[in-house]
């Protein structure tokens, strides 16, 4: 399972969420306009938080954040 | 299996609930408006809990919460 | 396999129901209108009950408790 | 495998029956109008009989008792 | 895999047929106009006979049995 | 896998072939007009062989032996 | 794995053949107009031939012989 | 996996190719017109040759070999 | 997985690659207009080359060299 | 699991980004207008940042990066 | 899971990019216009790079490169 995130905006941050009992932010990824960056879930990282504008496609569906 | 948050306004809770005999919430993770959170079901998380206004993107379809 | 609830009022409830020989309520989620659920099957939990109103998402359909 | 049943009125009788040589009901879960009950096959249930006027989804479609 | 037995009238009879070496009925459960019983293939059951009138739901499509 | 055979006559015969190096009949199920068998493949049963007008439920579709 | 063959017309044959390095017939099941056979691959039958006029079900559709 | 392969014309051959290091013929098969052979990869053959003219069914579609 | 190679001129060469770390050509069967080469990927082969005009069936859909 | 990326001008990035407790870049590929690199998640690589114009096709769709 | 190359042009170059820590082009298969490459993932090749024109038949659908 992987996401791919396409960065609308300057300053996009991605950040991976532990897995296991403690919940901390693990490693936060900077994208400018136009990257893109494509993650999986892993053994370390059992959730993502994204701040700033991204089209965001999952198995879900496209999501796009901002306005 | 994971599901896609997204905040339509600030201060939305997603807290996570534990696996197990016990039944209780082990982290709330905040978000604002725009951000998203992906989050899976894991070994320590089996069911989750969101106060606030989202749309929720499942395998069984768009989810909007609020008015 | 998880299911989806979302309150459509204040006071739903969801139950677990435990899983092996003995068929009981082991715990009971509360949540108020607009709050939302996720909720997994689980080693303790092989059945739930809802009370109240509530949108519903399953494999198998959306399912509108209530009017 | 888990089926979703709505009860369309009071005194709705889920009965679970046992797996193995021998066959029987090994409990009887009572939901009234409005309630839904999300029940799984499991070691212990390996066949289930519904009495009263239910909506019940499954994997092979909505089948409606009563009139 | 299980089936789905709606029965259009009464006294339906639904037996089990044993797995392995020796077919004969195991179990006859017999349900009236309305009633519904859900029922898996189990280490025990490798065929079923239904006698009656009934809608039966499988995964090959709805069968009506009777006129 | 299992196949459901519905009787459009009387004296429908459902033959089980064994499975291994030998070949041959080792049981054979009688159904009456209107009657339903639902019947799995198992470590018994590697072919089986039909007589009389039916309406055979498969995975390949719906089959009607006779006229 | 099954194929489903109905006769359309006396004498039709389907014959097993060998799985492993010998390939030759290991039996042929014989079947009249209107019956129907429902055959699996098997340790035993890695191939089958048939002769006559038949309908043949495979997941690869439905398959007519003869003119 | 298997084939299936219907033979227009008589002496159609269809040929088993070695699995293994090796690559040659280990067993043809001669079907004449209307004839039909349903085939599956095994331990023992991992290609298949056919030679004249066919209706070819298989997973990516119906082949017709000949003018 | 096969693929599902039929000639469409005299001469078409399809060769094996083989698995591993050496890179290079184990076998190339050859197939004349009409005929139809069925092969699968294997522990030996890894990689196939087709030369020669053909109507090739694959999963991701018919691919026709040639003119 | 794979990606396809096709470059729409010179000087296109694609880093792999290490799986396990660091997150940092291991390789990055570049490739030139039209030409096109299919990579794999692995075990050394759990995310994978994009710089530059491309098509990128995904499992959740094709995705167009730059104006 | 495999890819389908077509050439477009003489010349084309398919490298085969080393699965591991290290990453680096272990081979480079040259197809004329018209030939055709099939080619899977391996346990020495996690990515491929393709220079030249060709016709791309992959799981996410067909990409032309060049013009
Ligand atoms: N450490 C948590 C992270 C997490 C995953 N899903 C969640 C949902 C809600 C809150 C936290 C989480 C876990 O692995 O379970
Ligand atoms: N601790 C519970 C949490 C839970 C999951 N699904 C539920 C449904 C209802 C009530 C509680 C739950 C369990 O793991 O089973
Ligand atoms: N303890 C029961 C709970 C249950 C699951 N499905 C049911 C259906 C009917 C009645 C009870 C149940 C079991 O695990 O099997
Ligand atoms: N004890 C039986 C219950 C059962 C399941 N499916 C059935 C069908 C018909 C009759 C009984 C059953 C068994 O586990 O097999
Ligand atoms: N005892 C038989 C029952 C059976 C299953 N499928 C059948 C088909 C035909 C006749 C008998 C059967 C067996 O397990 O195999
Ligand atoms: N004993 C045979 C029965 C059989 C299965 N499929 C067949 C097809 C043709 C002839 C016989 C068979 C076997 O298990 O293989
Ligand atoms: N004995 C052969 C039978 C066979 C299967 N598929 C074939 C295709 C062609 C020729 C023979 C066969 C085998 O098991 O492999
Ligand atoms: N002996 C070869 C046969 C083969 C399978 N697929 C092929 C493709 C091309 C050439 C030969 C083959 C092998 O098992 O791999
Ligand atoms: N020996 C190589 C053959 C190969 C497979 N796919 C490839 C792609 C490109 C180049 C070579 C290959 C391997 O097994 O991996
Ligand atoms: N080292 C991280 C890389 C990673 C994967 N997905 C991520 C999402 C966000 C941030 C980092 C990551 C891991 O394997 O988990
Ligand atoms: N050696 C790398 C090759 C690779 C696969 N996917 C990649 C994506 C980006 C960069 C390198 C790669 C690995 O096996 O992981």
């Amino acid at each position: 399972d992987y996401i791919v995130i396409k960065a609308l905006e300057n300053g996009v941050n991605i950040s991976g969420i532990t897995r296991g009992r403690d919940t901390k932010l693990h490693h936060t990824e900077k994208i400018d306009k136009n990257e893109i960056l494509i993650a999986q879930f892993t053994e370390q990282t059992s959730a993502m938080k994204i701040r700033g504008n991204v089209e965001l496609y999952t198995k879900h569906g496209v999501i796009k954040s901002g306005e």
